[in-house]
Protein backbone atom coordinates (compact mmCIF):
# COMPACT_ATOMS: atom_id res chain seq x y z
CA UNK A 1 0.00 0.00 0.00
CA UNK A 2 1.67 3.47 -1.35
CA UNK A 3 -0.39 5.24 1.32
CA UNK A 4 0.97 3.17 4.35
CA UNK A 5 4.01 3.42 3.20
CA UNK A 6 4.55 7.27 2.93
CA UNK A 7 2.90 7.13 6.02
CA UNK A 8 5.48 5.74 7.97
CA UNK A 9 8.06 7.45 5.93
CA UNK A 10 6.75 10.25 7.42
CA UNK A 11 6.89 8.73 11.33
CA UNK A 12 10.42 8.38 10.38
CA UNK A 13 11.17 12.22 8.69
CA UNK A 14 8.82 13.16 12.28
CA UNK A 15 10.99 11.14 14.15
CA UNK A 16 14.11 12.58 13.00
CA UNK A 17 12.99 16.30 13.50
CA UNK A 18 12.38 15.85 16.80
CA UNK A 19 14.89 13.97 17.71
CA UNK A 20 17.38 16.12 16.25
CA UNK A 21 15.40 19.35 18.22
CA UNK A 22 16.16 17.06 21.66
CA UNK A 23 19.37 16.70 20.78
CA UNK A 24 20.29 20.35 19.70
CA UNK A 25 18.47 21.09 23.36
CA UNK A 26 20.60 18.46 25.32
CA UNK A 27 23.52 19.48 23.48
CA UNK A 28 23.71 23.61 24.35
CA UNK A 29 24.94 24.99 27.50
CA UNK B 1 5.04 16.35 36.65
CA UNK B 2 6.00 14.30 33.11
CA UNK B 3 3.00 16.08 31.61
CA UNK B 4 4.13 19.43 32.64
CA UNK B 5 7.39 18.21 31.29
CA UNK B 6 6.04 17.29 28.16
CA UNK B 7 3.83 20.27 27.28
CA UNK B 8 7.23 22.72 28.55
CA UNK B 9 9.33 20.97 26.05
CA UNK B 10 6.54 21.57 23.17
CA UNK B 11 6.49 25.09 24.30
CA UNK B 12 10.18 25.21 24.16
CA UNK B 13 10.55 23.53 20.39
CA UNK B 14 7.64 25.63 18.91
CA UNK B 15 9.18 29.14 20.31
CA UNK B 16 12.35 27.41 18.81
CA UNK B 17 10.43 27.16 15.25
CA UNK B 18 8.95 30.31 15.56
CA UNK B 19 11.48 32.65 16.31
CA UNK B 20 9.60 35.89 15.49
CA UNK B 21 6.82 34.97 18.16
CA UNK B 22 3.70 34.78 15.59
CA UNK B 23 2.02 31.98 17.75
CA UNK B 24 1.99 29.70 14.35
CA UNK B 25 5.10 28.13 12.45
CA UNK B 26 4.94 28.46 8.52
CA UNK B 27 6.97 27.15 5.63
CA UNK B 28 9.46 29.59 6.40
CA UNK B 29 9.96 29.48 9.46
CA UNK B 30 10.30 25.71 9.11
CA UNK B 31 13.01 25.88 5.98
CA UNK B 32 14.85 28.35 8.23
CA UNK B 33 15.27 25.24 10.46
CA UNK B 34 17.74 23.80 7.50
CA UNK B 35 20.96 26.05 9.17
CA UNK B 36 20.53 24.30 12.11
CA UNK B 37 18.91 20.48 11.91
CA UNK B 38 20.50 18.08 9.99
CA UNK B 39 17.43 17.91 7.98
CA UNK B 40 17.14 18.89 4.21
CA UNK B 41 14.79 21.49 2.54
CA UNK B 42 12.97 18.28 1.40
CA UNK B 43 12.46 16.70 4.75
CA UNK B 44 11.37 19.62 6.71
CA UNK B 45 9.22 20.34 4.04
CA UNK B 46 7.43 16.75 4.84
CA UNK B 47 7.85 17.19 8.46
CA UNK B 48 5.44 20.63 7.91
CA UNK B 49 3.53 18.90 5.34
CA UNK B 50 2.80 15.36 8.38
CA UNK B 51 2.53 17.80 11.09
CA UNK B 52 -0.16 20.61 9.35
CA UNK B 53 -3.51 18.34 9.49
CA UNK B 54 -5.48 20.47 8.36
CA UNK B 55 -3.14 22.23 5.43
CA UNK B 56 -3.99 25.41 5.97
CA UNK B 57 -0.21 26.22 5.83
CA UNK B 58 0.12 27.58 9.28
CA UNK B 59 1.33 25.21 12.34
CA UNK B 60 -0.58 25.81 15.51
CA UNK B 61 0.90 25.25 18.70
CA UNK B 62 -2.07 22.32 19.04
CA UNK B 63 -0.85 20.57 15.56
CA UNK B 64 2.26 20.58 16.77
CA UNK B 65 1.87 19.31 20.30
CA UNK B 66 0.02 16.51 18.50
CA UNK B 67 2.75 15.92 15.94
CA UNK B 68 5.81 15.97 19.23
CA UNK B 69 3.08 13.47 21.01
CA UNK B 70 2.99 11.15 18.53
CA UNK B 71 6.72 11.06 17.70
CA UNK B 72 6.83 10.24 21.76
CA UNK B 73 4.03 7.54 21.93
CA UNK B 74 4.45 6.40 18.77
CA UNK B 75 1.49 6.92 17.46
CA UNK B 76 -0.41 9.90 16.20
CA UNK B 77 -2.99 11.19 19.11
CA UNK B 78 -6.25 13.53 17.94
Amino acid sequence: DPNMKAGAANEGVLANFFNSLLSKKTGSP
Amino acid sequence: VEKNTILGKTHEFFQMCDIENKGFINRRDMQRLNSWLPLSAEELENVFDTLDSDGNGFLTLEEFSSGFSAFLFGRRIS
